[in-house]
């Protein structure tokens, strides 16, 4: 991890007394490797150790710790500030019915997070509507279905040879109607580079005009989430990110990529299969994971 | 400096960011760069376009010895048992692979062995369906080693050639879901001695450096005799797998290319080397 990997290079801080440009870049070259090695973008790496650099150079000394400490909580706070701040919920904050939008390349646990998603609404004595607007894959009506009939929340029953964008304007409709409070629409998979299908996307962000639009991230994303991330942010303007599969051991750089690219919050977090797997992101822990 | 002119530190900058970009990581990519530059300096790279042929070389020939089919052969049936982590493409690819066993006159019978995850069993159905091949299945939330027993004994009752085993994703780290990924193993050695003839690990294109845990681990703990790299149709370019091939030996079978029956080729060395960077 970053702080025994320093051992050797803060050894030498310290032994100088104060950081200074000429002990600070073995330090600054052993954060670039370990975030490099946690995914984190090469050009947000480097963006983020000029940053830290200056702060460490431009920085008071600081009497209560010794300058390799300081070096230390200057990456950590810079990285926990990068994250973003507390963590948030749904902007639920509008008339009802409101629409939310799962979006995301493909297998990165869409299905999956929107029936955690109801059940996190359900706890919190929302009524949600389940929206499959997946046509394409096999099966996909079907999953989300028995996701539904595991928590006891209605789904919507989507015609697989419909329009998605048919299906989720008929969805937000049949919501109203049935006093359903938020409306998760389950996209399918798709390809940022995908033209027809990111289009597609727009069109169902202009027919129900949502309060939140997540990105459905997989932590173990490498160098191409940025890629992916200002796509998607391009063509519909993400307010939120949903990152998948934290149960792992993938430290997860792709969190810090994908939020200096978008700006988004992340908003939750995915650490199971199972439904009620869903949690709050918090800024400093992912800090700390990123940094090892 | 974009193809064309003399070499100089620039250049081989540019390269080392277009391999870590790329997912080869940084040590790696540092690694090609000192050799690149090493034979630079020697007078032997006169340009970038000598360059780049030089680094597509190096990696074709890290990537060409991990080039073999699976090498599917009597006695039948030969067992092909599929697992990776969640998400990778293990459902569709088994359908890709079957559809090209069938073009090539084999009987194919797939064994829905994710018996937990929603829909998994319908969604191989659907692909049994489109593929003309045969399918066993037991209900949602059943045994799994009882429908991949089940799926063995239908096999040679029918003298199917290739059955292809689906399972669920699992995360590497999860030792229980390790653990019965060996029983599975287990299962199948038991009802067919020398099976599975092929362990396939499906590994995602989009995934960073955590593809390379999750091969050292399948590896390690349940044993992997292929790999097929999915999703390479996107702009992640999978160079974690120069990695992967550095730390385990074990060929690439196939790349997935998108989301049709159609969408699957053979691992070619040089064409990837080619897509790398
Ligand atoms: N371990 C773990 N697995 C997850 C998590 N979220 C989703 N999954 C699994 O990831 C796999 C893919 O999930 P899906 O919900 O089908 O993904 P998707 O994005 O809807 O896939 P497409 O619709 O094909 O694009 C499934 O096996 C899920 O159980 C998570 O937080 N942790
Ligand atoms: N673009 C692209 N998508 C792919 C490729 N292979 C699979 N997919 C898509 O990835 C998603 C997940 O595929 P699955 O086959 O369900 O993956 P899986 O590993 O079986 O997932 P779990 O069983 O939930 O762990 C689906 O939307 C597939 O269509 C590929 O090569 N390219
Ligand atoms: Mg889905
Ligand atoms: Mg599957």
């Amino acid at each position: 991890n970053l702080s025994e990997k320093f051992q050797g290079v803060l050894k030498n801080l310290r032994g100088h007394g104060r950081i200074s440009e000429g002990n600070i870049e073995e330090a600054l070259r052993e954060v670039r490797l370990a975030l490099l090695e946690a995914d984190v973008n090469y050009k947000v790496v480097k963006e983020f150790t000029a940053a830290v650099r200056s702060k460490a150079l431009g920085a008071e000394v600081m009497a209560s710790l010794s300058p390799d400490q300081h070096f230390i909580k200057i990456v950590h706070d810079g990285m926990t500030s990068m994250m973003g701040g507390e963590a948030q919920d749904l902007d639920l904050a509008r008339r009802p019915p409101v629409p939310v939008m799962l979006v995301g390349l493909q297998g990165s646990g869409k299905t999956t997070s929107c029936g955690k998603l109801a059940l996190h609404l359900q706890k919190k004595k929302r009524r949600p509507f389940l929206v499959p607007a997946d046509v394409y894959r096999p099966a996909a009506i079907e999953q989300l279905k028995v996701l539904g009939s595991q928590i006891g929340i209605p789904v919507f029953d989507s015609d697989p040879n419909a329009d998605p964008v048919d299906i989720c304007r008929e969805a937000v409709r049949q919501a109203d109607l049935t006093g359903c409070d938020t409306v998760l629409l389950d996209t399918a998979g798709r390809l940022h580079v995908d033209e027809e299908l990111m289009e597609e996307l727009r069109r169902i962000k202009e027919a129900v005009d949502p309060g939140d639009i997540l990105l459905v991230a997989d932590a173990m994303t490498g160098q191409d989430a940025v890629n992916v991330a200002k796509a998607f942010h391009e063509k519909v303007g993400l307010t939120g990110v949903l990152l998948t599969k934290m149960d792992g051991d993938a430290r997860g750089g792709a969190a810090l990529s994908i939020r200096a690219v978008t700006g988004a919050p992340i908003k939750f977090v995915g650490v199971g299969e199972k439904l009620d797997a869903l949690e709050a992101f918090f800024p400093d822990r992912m800090a700390s994971r990123i940094l090892g | 400096a974009r193809g064309i002119g003399p070499v100089d530190e620039n250049v081989l900058v540019e390269l080392e960011e277009a391999l870590i970009l790329a997912d080869a990581g940084a040590d790696l990519a540092g690694e090609y760069v000192v050799a690149l530059r090493a034979k630079w300096r020697r007078g032997e790279l006169p340009d970038i376009a000598a360059l780049r042929l030089e680094l597509k070389k190096m990696i074709t020939n890290t990537l060409a010895p991990r080039m073999a089919p699976i090498p599917v052969a009597p006695p039948y049936p030969f067992v092909v048992l599929v697992i990776g982590v969640n998400g990778v493409g293990k459902t569709t690819t088994i359908g890709k692979i079957a559809h090209l066993l069938r073009e090539e006159g084999h009987p194919v019978l797939l064994a829905a062995g994710d018996t937990f995850r929603a829909a998994a069993i319908g969604q191989l159905r659907v692909w049994a369906e489109r593929v003309g091949a045969d399918i066993i299945h037991h209900k949602e939330g059943s045994d799994s080693s009882a429908v991949v027993f089940d799926s063995l004994r239908a096999a040679k009752a029918r003298g199917t050639h290739v059955v292809l085993i689906d399972t669920a994703g699992r995360l590497h780290t999860k030792t229980h879901l390790m653990e019965e990924m060996r029983k599975v193993v287990r299962v199948i050695g038991r009802e067919i001695p020398g099976a599975p003839q092929e362990i396939l690990l499906v590994l995602d294109a989009t995934n960073g450096r955590n593809a390379i845990t999750q091969a050292k681990t399948f590896q390690e703990v349940i044993g992997v005799t292929g790999i097929v790299l999915t999703k390479l149709d996107g702009t992640a370019k999978g160079g974690m797998v120069l990695s992967v091939t550095k730390e385990t030996d074990v060929p690439i079978r196939f790349v997935g290319v998108g989301e049709t029956i159609d969408d699957l080729r053979p691992f070619d060395a040089e064409s990837f080397a080619s897509a790398l960077f």
